[in-house]
């Protein structure tokens, strides 16, 4: 009967995981390797291309511009026009870095349908619920960032645009250091080889987490993450017959994420204090109070 | 929590995109 339960599990989270996300792992790579009939992405790798991906996949590449202050959910601001050259590279810049917030804005939205259809997530208590998005959003996006990911560039507007690693590399800082800690974690994290299906349940284990500091009922959420933690052993035991480190390989990712995650909140806060830029509410709400 | 988590509360207990907000 447990095998049978575990099963269920997996199916259940799967299939909320290929429901709610736009993008997935076999999609991105589809993409990613060509074998698509889909038109090619637009490679961004300089400003000029990424003006262009601004004005061709602007659908998808939203870049709005945000209020400070926390009532003011929509208010837009409007950049001064500017004729010098530097101040549109740092406009463009600011845009970009809107792009990616608009991204994780969508990314969040994801999670929390997906959160909302793991079995027992919302028999949680409501701010138990809270807690482990607040905690767990950022870990499930770079996991899942990774497979938009290769060595050379990430897959961006919903696989329309592909940004290449030296250009994010090339932006000046702190934008330019705020990507290449995410592509040597999809490096490694790529090279355990994992499916939609294994990515799924990861997911569910990275926001099910019995250890966010302010749980009310950490038992209810222990034994929440214990009955996914044990179907992802399962299913990897089943889905990679031939790796059975493959477990406690996965599980050290997690330190890995939570480490990535500590640096990326630095560098926001960074940006925020330093440039003329703002933060879209919902990240501002999860980043406040977080470490 | 609930106060300082608005549109989270919001998008746990409807589908409203904070993008359309």
């Amino acid at each position: 009967p447990m095998e049978a339960d575990h099963k269920i599990l997996v199916k259940q989270i799967h299939e909320a995981y290929m429901k709610n996300f736009n993008m997935n792992k076999a999609k991105a790579r589809l993409i990613l390797t060509g074998k698509t009939s889909t038109p090619q992405p637009l490679i961004i790798h300089d400003m000029e291309t990424f003006q262009l991906a601004e004005r061709t996949l602007a659908v998808h590449m939203v870049s709005g511009d945000y209020a400070e202050s926390d009532g003011g959910v929509g208010d837009r601001q409007v950049f001064p026009a500017v004729a010098c050259e530097e101040l549109e590279q740092r406009e463009a810049e600011a845009r970009l870095f809107h792009c990616c917030q608009s991204t994780s804005v969508e990314t969040v939205t994801e999670l929390t349908e997906f959160a909302k259809a793991v079995p027992g997530f919302q028999s949680l208590d409501l701010n138990d619920q809270v807690t482990l998005l607040k905690y767990g959003v950022y870990e499930a996006l770079f996991t899942l960032l990774a497979s938009c990911m290769n060595k050379d560039g990430l897959l961006v507007a919903r696989g329309g645009g592909f940004i290449t690693r030296e250009f994010l590399k090339s932006l000046r800082r702190p934008f330019g250091d705020m990507m290449e800690p995410k592509f040597q974690f999809a490096t490694r994290f790529n090279a355990l080889e994992l499916d939609d299906s294994d990515l799924a349940l990861f997911v569910a284990a990275i926001i099910c987490c019995g250890d966010r500091p302010g749980l009310v009922d950490v038992s209810l959420v222990e034994q929440l993450q214990e009955s996914i933690v044990q179907a992802l052993r399962l299913h990897l035991l089943a889905n990679h017959p031939d790796d059975t480190f493959l477990f406690p390989r996965l599980l050290q990712k997690l330190a890995d994420l939570r480490e990535l995650v500590t640096e990326h909140a630095q560098l926001v806060q960074e940006i925020k204090t330093n440039e003329d830029t703002s933060l879209h509410p919902l990240l501002q709400e999860i980043y406040r109070d977080m470490y | 929590l609930k106060e300082k988590h608005k549109i989270l509360h919001q998008l746990l207990q409807n589908s409203t995109s904070p993008v359309d907000l």
